[in-house]
């Protein structure tokens, strides 16, 4: 597979932005002391699904589009359908 | 457009809201008018109607607020999150809550317009979650449109009348 690369490395402020957005927003969980060696990081996975979510270019890295729309105004409900 | 769940919606027609308290952004008759046509955005595709009640319980209970404010989702200051709503059901089911740090207006794109927000979050109360269509009011992002020519797109039009059916008129 082929991954884009982002054109500038996200600072330390912009990873735990994201990481508080897909806490929020995607159910993004705590993924501590795990022992199963994962393929994919929850925080690509669920990257990828906000990205898809939003119209966006699925990469699953944090590049400067996806950044711009977290930091967008927006509705405080989660976009996971927790009812499903 | 995505709803909370088929049987999560009000089982009556006949809605009460209230508004509890006003931001000090706006008049109080630009709050009542902005709030009244975000219901209609609503009432006029689907068999619901809006009663508005000046005391006791409504069951969409409207108010203004800043940081915690008692419901375990804390607004963040400007920005970011605009408001919240709960999805149709006794006690907060159904309620907006609109974070005051923002700066709300009646028509100015140099604010957030309540209208749009509130009829965004209407959406939740009435059991709709968000959609993934960019054009659709239940879209997540605030995006500026003009409060006076506003049309409800076709997404928020299917997905509200999946739960409650056309207006018979």
């Amino acid at each position: 597979a082929v991954y884009s690369m982002p054109v500038t490395e996200a600072s330390q402020k912009d990873e735990l932005l994201a990481e508080g957005y897909l806490k929020k927003f995607f159910n993004l969980t705590e993924q501590r002391n795990s022992s199963i060696r994962r393929v994919i990081s929850p925080m690509t996975k669920k990257l990828s699904e906000m990205q898809k979510f939003m119209g966006l270019q699925v990469t699953g890295k944090l590049d400067a589009e996806t950044l711009a729309v977290m930091k967008k105004p927006r509705c405080g409900v989660p976009d996971v359908n927790m009812a499903r | 457009f995505s709803t909370f769940g088929t049987n999560v919606k009000w089982q009556k027609n006949s809605l009460t809201y209230r508004i509890v308290n006003y931001t000090p952004d706006m008049a109080k008759a630009e709050v009542d008018d902005s709030i009244n046509k975000a219901l209609q955005v609503w009432a006029k595709v689907t068999p619901l109607s809006f009663t508005r009640i000046m005391s006791g319980t409504a069951d969409i209970m409207i108010s203004f607020a800043t940081g915690a404010h008692g419901d375990s989702s804390p607004f963040d200051g400007r920005g970011k999150t605009l408001a919240h709503a709960f999805s149709p059901g006794a006690a907060i089911g159904g309620d907006a809550h609109f974070d005051d740090d923002e700066n709300f207006t009646f028509r100015s794109s140099r604010g957030t317009i309540l209208f749009l927000v509130a009829a965004h979050e209407f959406g939740h109360s009435l059991g709709l979650s968000h959609s993934n269509d960019r054009s659709a009011l239940m879209y997540p992002v605030y995006t500026y449109k003009n409060p006076d020519t506003f049309v409800l797109p076709s997404d928020d039009v299917t997905g509200i009348q999946s739960l409650y059916g056309k207006n018979p008129s």
